[in-house]
């Protein structure tokens, strides 16, 4: 099973 | 004020055409350097950057930084009025809540335009670090289309797996798998048609085709798309927009549970 991840994981709020 | 004019006005045509399904509504904002946007789609898995230089216009007038909320699907209905050699004008004042679009005939024999309410977003920007990628492939943006839409008929997601014998999309779905290979060539006439590979390291990620073919309607901007990956970054699929730009998504990849 896969899960997708979360663009928030990679890249934080400036 | 901001006044900025673009002959080549089908280039935001195509952008809208290429984002209008990915993002509801979006801030573009404007500054010295450009026309520009960074929005998430609804789910906050990809993301979108666009960015317009401002030398890229006719006429680039802005006054003070201003961020214009859109709803995007509505901007693309204005935007489809405007004909394909239309000069496109983008109007608005500081602190106004509406944004004009005037479309010129290239004869100037027909001038049209259209104003749309502005609205309020509340959305934060992204740090995207600059990143060393493990490998960048760049090959024709229609075949890459052609492979997202043909792997999409068999299965979800896509693995992109980079070694030095090429890279390779797969899928596996119900009614069985599906592997694509392409090898690096640069000895074709036309540089549109050439595939690059750079690999530093060898990369094998999985990604929701889903997305991978909402990107692809970005076709029309550029005959050539670069795709760079690395493990334990998103993808990041660019569209160079000729002389002014880019646009690019970026998609977070999928992991075992």
């Amino acid at each position: 099973k896969q899960k997708q991840q979360a663009i928030s994981r990679f890249f934080a709020p400036k | 004020m901001l006044e900025l004019r673009l002959v080549q006005g089908s280039l935001l045509k195509k952008v809208m055409e290429s984002i209008k399904d990915l993002v509801n509504d979006a801030n573009f904002d404007c500054s010295a350097t450009g026309f520009s946007l960074q929005a998430m789609d609804s789910s906050h898995v990809a993301l979108v950057s666009l960015l317009l230089r401002s030398e890229g216009f006719e006429h680039y007038r802005c006054d003070r930084n201003l961020s214009m909320g859109m709803n995007l699907g509505n901007m693309a209905k204005m935007l489809k009025c405007a004909g394909n050699d239309d000069i496109v004008t983008v109007k608005a004042d500081d602190g106004g809540d509406c944004v004009t679009f005037m479309f010129e005939s290239p004869n100037q024999d027909k001038i049209a335009d259209f104003e749309m309410k502005l609205m309020d977003i509340d959305s934060e920007h992204l740090g995207i670090p600059e990143a060393e990628y493990e490998a960048i492939v760049r090959m024709p943006s229609a075949e890459f289309a052609r492979i997202c839409k043909d792997l999409s008929t068999i299965g979800d997601t896509v693995v992109i797996s980079v070694t030095k014998e090429g890279v390779k999309f797969s899928t596996r779905g119900d009614i069985g798998t599906a592997n694509i290979v392409l090898r690096q060539n640069t000895s074709v006439d036309k540089p549109e048609e050439a595939t690059i590979i750079e690999m530093e390291t060898p990369v094998s990620l999985t990604f929701a085709l889903r997305y991978m073919n909402s990107f692809t309607k970005a076709t029309p901007l550029a005959s050539q798309v670069t795709v760079s990956l690395s493990s334990e970054l998103p993808v990041v699929v660019e569209y160079k927009i000729a002389e002014m730009g880019y646009l690019r998504f970026y998609l977070a990849p999928k992991i075992e549970e």
